[in-house]
């Protein structure tokens, strides 16, 4: 057994100190440190003499953090067709995303700059093909960059997660990745690690996206730091493992390098749980050069765990590996990694079994569920398709469908295990439905082929639709891969964990175990503990001198058995002390004190929630009729004739139906011609030149009463000279409007000027100033006149008297 | 609406015989060969400056005679493809 000793490691780098998820340095925050990347270090593991590229909008080579690790055979520029993948700059600095990825894999350790790397002894480069046109050939040729140099390619975009799209590799993109994994490496197969998408927020669903949904690439989410579902992540049942990524405001996030030499602690989305798997892939293959592009897939499914990522839906399947279409296998674990690997034994040949379409058409009914079934003998009789031990399976449909979004499928493997192929999106409304589209699932992986499987479709409208179109399942094919043996040695599949983790020096290479035999802590089980126990034990005994050790506990117990428990004096924040069971129980996500574990249980909530004292419930926003008080960190309900309100109960800015918002206040509606007046709290007559009014006075009319004119801002029987009266659509009144520059009076209409002031002329319904032109000669006079200049408002003081008096 | 797809002025070809067939081609018919595409054999990325960059309507004339070429196995104008960073 190795214990991993954070103060065994340390670096210099100066953002080390925040990457909680490889350590766990503040003994009174929370350790989310079960990707055990720090373990694998210490096991000697660091991607030395792996290759990794980063596909995307370029990589600062020149960043201090990564220059020591950049590798320029690992690089290309696809887009400007050179070998500097540096990105184009900008202001908006829109092209970082390459450089942040490439830093959570390689950044250097222990040179003073921002973060250390997961695999920080790797080799590093940059495909740049995000920042221009992208198309298949670009897609193609940026997958194919030295295919027998680069172990590993990340990346980090596809097509839109808008909740609509449906959309995957071209011809030649797939044609690549065949040719990676088949070529590549040197026969043993490229290695692509792919993010599985962001479109939580819109409903999206992986299996759209061709690219998380092939069976080549590594399709990873993330969760968040209380291993919550974050709000950009994409559920799917191709989705192979998590990493921890960003969440929510109050969860803490990532930190990597950034473009110009910069760091940053504001990457998110699951564009950062894809390298951090490319980079503890890096540090399986160091220890084990020979794996191939299923050895990792299979490593994968086989080390990640559920641990305390929250998911409805975690199930065990017919292989016994819990999995689940929000996280996969679960949270990837480097350590676990790097020891299986080092022992791996290369799985047997990938086998194919297509099975026979399904022609038969079938209506898809609204609201009705059709089932429709096949059985396979996994190509029992061809010994070179023979799939006993499934690893991904593919099921190929094309259905046509007026409004896709409204479809769901499932697939349920003959050992019972449910996929959801498709989930419900909302804002796909196309009626496109789906052209041979292969929807993939990993969650029967290790299970037996052979069979029934069951394909069930459901249409559930969103929305009112046509009932005369309905949906139609016209061909679908069940196409499975795996082994025809047990990929596993049987004697490693009964090791449990702990066994697994088993390790001993002649296990590591003679110089590394020279390194790190220092380091490592062997812990001999039984022996027993005598020394001094922690005071929050009591006399109950402990195994070892720290709260953590205690047998019983004097006060409350802290954690659970997966994460470790201790004792503790009093239940710390987020928590409730259960007297009666002596442990501290979870409050409900958002509370900081709380009197029971419901939601509706609350008595003080964490930073950014707000308590609602009637429901007892901590919320991010506080609901229509109350406003946030940031001071008690309450909903506080604003004044009764508020609909909504802003730091104080009567600072109104909505009013409620039959209120109307007078400064902040919101005062009963008068009837036309009436105000309310505040002091006496009724409603009183407007002025008589008023229509409607704030006050009592002719100055405070809002609109004029009819037959009256608005003037200046003053309701008047007549426009006063030099206005004219105008009827404006939508007012109950005329408004006087000024008649132009230098007319003293104009007709009703406003275009014509009837008199005008001293020093201009009247010509052609204008005042022209009484002053000529000095240059107005008869060449210029006749060009005037052929241009008929004088007939245009806007030329008319263009020296039309002047040529005129001149004839 | 659908989203419309945008065609660019570059190709994919595939042709049997090497790269000196598949630049015989793109000079015959006014190409400019930008080589194998990736490390995909018997592939090419061919482009045509004077076809208009990006198009909702997928270009013929000249293109179609290229398809015609008996040494051209298969051949595809490049859709512009909406990728997004995640």
């Amino acid at each position: 057994h190795v214990r991993t000793d954070p103060s065994l490691m340390h670096f210099n780098d100066p953002i080390w100190s925040n990457m909680w998820y490889l350590h766990c340095a503040d003994k009174s925050s929370r350790c989310r440190t079960e990707m055990n990347v720090m373990a694998a270090w210490q096991r000697g593991y660091t991607g030395k003499n792996v290759v990794i590229s980063i596909l995307d909008d370029g990589v600062e080579k020149s960043h201090p953090d990564l220059i020591q690790n950049y590798d320029q055979l690992a690089s290309y520029d696809v887009n400007g067709d050179d070998y500097d993948p540096t990105p184009r700059y900008d202001v908006s600095n829109e092209n970082k995303h390459g450089t942040r990825c490439a830093g959570e894999v390689a950044a250097s350790a222990n040179n003073s700059y921002c973060i250390v790397g997961i695999a920080y002894n790797a080799r590093i480069g940059g495909i740049r093909m995000l920042d221009g046109d992208v198309t298949d050939v670009v897609e193609a040729k940026s997958l194919g960059i030295r295919p027998d140099y680069i172990d590993i390619y990340s990346a980090s975009w596809g097509p839109d997660d808008d909740g609509k799209t449906v959309d995957g590799p071209g011809p030649l993109t797939r044609k690549a990745f065949e040719d990676g994994i088949k070529k590549g490496r040197k026969g043993l197969g490229s290695i692509f690690v792919w993010a599985s998408g962001n479109g939580g927020r819109e409903g999206d669903y992986c299996s759209c996206d061709g690219y998380t949904n092939s069976i080549y690439t590594i399709s990873i989410s993330s969760a968040t730091e209380n291993g919550y579902k974050p709000w950009y992540l994409e559920e799917c049942p191709s989705t192979l493992a998590t990493t921890y990524s960003s969440g929510a405001f109050y969860e803490r996030k990532i930190v990597t390098t950034d473009i110009r030499q910069r760091c940053t602690d504001d990457h998110t989305g699951t564009s950062v749980s894809a390298p951090m798997v490319a980079g503890i892939i890096a540090l399986a293959l160091e220890a084990n050069q020979q794996l191939n592009w299923r050895d990792v897939q299979h490593l994968l499914v086989k080390t990640s765990r559920s641990v305390h990522l929250r998911a409805p839906d975690w199930r065990t399947n017919g292989a016994g590996r819990k999995v689940s279409h929000l996280y996969g296998f679960g949270l990837v674990d480097a350590e676990a990694m790097v020891v299986e690997a080092k022992k791996w034994k290369t799985v047997p040949v990938q086998h194919t079994c297509v099975g026979a379409s399904d022609k038969r058409p079938r209506f898809i009914r609204a609201n009705q569920l059709i089932r429709t079934s096949s059985h396979t003998k996994a190509c029992a009789d061809n010994n070179g398709q023979y799939v006993a031990y499934l690893e991904h399976v593919v099921v190929r449909v094309t259905i046509s469908h007026p409004r896709r979004g409204d479809l769901q499928i499932f697939l349920i493997s003959p050992s019972g295990t449910k996929s959801q192929l498709l989930g419900r999106r909302t804002f796909d409304y196309l009626n496109e439905g789906f052209k041979n589209w292969e929807f993939m699932t990993v969650h029967c992986w290790g299970e037996k082929a052979e069979g029934e499987w069951v394909l069930e479709i459901q249409d559930m409208p969103s929305q009112l639709r046509n009932p005369e179109i309905q949906g139609k399942l016209k061909e679908w094919t069940l196409i499975l891969y795996g082994t025809a043996e047990h990929p596993y040695n049987p004697v490693s599949v009964q090791h449990s964990r702990s066994r697994m983790l088993d390790i001993s020096a002649t296990d590591l290479e003679p110089s590394k175990a020279a390194l790190f035999q220092s380091h490592l802590e062997f812990i001999d089980e039984e022996e027993e503990y005598s020394g001094l126990c922690h005071p929050e034990c009591g006399d109950r005994g402990c195994d070892g001198p720290g709260p953590e050790h205690c047998l019983k506990c004097v006060h409350y117990s802290l954690g659970n058995e997966k994460i470790g428990r201790k004792c503790v004096t009093t239940c710390p924040s987020g928590f409730m002390s259960d007297a009666a069971t002596r442990r501290c129980r979870h409050c409900y996500r958002g509370c900081d004190t709380c009197f029971g574990r419901g939601h509706n249980q609350c008595s003080a909530c964490k930073k950014g929630f707000y308590l609602q004292l009637d429901t007892s419930t901590c919320t991010l926003i506080c609901p229509a009729g109350y406003y946030a008080d940031e001071h008690q960190k309450r909903c506080i309900k604003c004044h009764q004739n508020c609909k909504k309100c802003i730091g104080f109960p009567d600072k109104c800015v909505l009013c409620r139906d039959g209120f109307s918002l007078l400064g902040s206040l919101c005062v009963p509606e008068c009837e036309q011609a009436t105000f309310y007046n505040t002091a006496l709290m009724r409603c009183e007559k407007c002025h008589a030149t008023c229509h409607s009014c704030t006050g009592p006075g002719k100055e405070q009319c809002t609109q004029c009463a009819k037959d009256f004119h608005l003037h200046e801002w003053r309701c008047v029987p007549a426009c006063s000279q030099g206005f004219y009266s105008e009827d404006v659509p939508g007012l109950p009144h005329k408004v006087c409007r000024r008649c132009e520059e230098n007319c003293l009076s104009c007709e009703a209409t406003g275009k014509n000027c009837v008199r005008c002031k001293d020093g201009y002329s009247l010509l052609s319904g204008s005042c022209v100033t009484n002053n000529t032109c000095n240059n107005a000669d008869e060449v210029f006079c006749n060009m005037v006149k052929s241009s008929k200049l004088c007939e245009r408002k806007l030329f008319i003081q263009f020296c039309c008297r002047t040529c005129l008096l001149a004839g | 609406p659908n989203p419309r797809t945008i065609y660019s002025n570059h190709w994919a070809v595939r042709v049997s015989g090497g790269p000196e067939v598949a630049a015989e081609l793109a000079g015959k018919y006014g190409y400019l060969n930008l080589g194998q595409i990736g490390n995909l054999e018997n592939y090419y990325h061919f482009h045509h400056s004077k076809t208009i960059k990006r198009s909702t309507r997928s270009s013929r004339g000249i293109h179609n005679f290229l398809i015609m070429d008996p040494k051209v196995e298969w051949m595809q104008q490049q859709e512009v493809k909406k990728r997004v960073k995640r």
